[in-house]
């Protein structure tokens, strides 16, 4: 009780997401045309290690994050460290085998770890990107997706909890945008 | 079919969406 939203903002939540999904399917030839920097090396699709390290950084990957992982790279270089954020130019290029592949391997390592602002990020991006009707192997990940917040919600100690908006929106679009009402935080 | 360019979105965009719907956050 009075860590999950108000229905009226998840209301607003899901239209909006709704609004960013067509964006999305107009940018998305045009984006994914778009030449990468050099820096932007995309791991192959099995390669699990390398989309955890692409999208989250060395530091998370490695378990030697220290500083703060919101901080302004000084070089493209540092993104290796920090994680490439989901750029549409990066997200565009992803087919639905490997954008849910990318789902499945970020979700199973919230599933052993904090949340983290870049998670996030990520996760809202490669939701944004997931089309419709789902494939059973996504109800289920998303589902999952959901419970991992939810309980990783339950552990915070503070409505002000920086992670609490990110949790709740992410809970927020698995339970009422794709669908999956018994996971809604009810009003 | 060539795009309008008032319809490309910017690369960051589904960054700043993210934020934005973090930062409306509001509790019940």
């Amino acid at each position: 009780v009075g860590f999950s939203p108000s229905l009226r903002w998840q209301q607003q939540q899901v239209s909006n997401f709704s609004d960013i999904r067509q964006s999305i399917a107009k940018n998305r030839k045009h984006w994914s045309s778009q030449t990468l920097d050099d820096n932007v090396l995309m791991p192959k699709l099995a390669d699990e290690e390398g989309w955890k390290r692409f999208c989250l950084g060395e530091k998370l990957y490695l378990g030697t994050s220290s500083c703060d992982p919101d901080e302004e790279p000084e070089s493209a270089l540092d993104y290796c460290k920090v994680g490439f954020p989901p750029f549409l130019s990066i997200v565009s290029r992803l087919n639905q085998t490997t954008l849910l592949m990318v789902l499945e391997i970020l979700i199973s390592w919230f599933e052993e770890r904090e949340f983290v602002p870049q998670l996030g990020r990520w996760l809202y991006a490669l939701l944004a990107c997931l089309e419709k009707p789902l494939l059973p192997e996504a109800h289920s990940s998303i589902r999952q997706l959901a419970r991992r917040c939810a309980q990783f919600r339950s552990t915070l100690e503070s409505r002000e909890d920086e992670k609490l908006p990110a949790l709740n929106l992410l809970i927020c679009l698995v339970a009422r945008y794709f669908e999956q009402s018994d996971l809604a935080d009810q009003p | 079919e060539k795009s309008d360019d008032s319809d490309i979105w910017d690369d960051t965009a589904l960054i700043k969406a993210y934020d934005k719907a973090v930062t409306s956050f509001k509790t019940a």
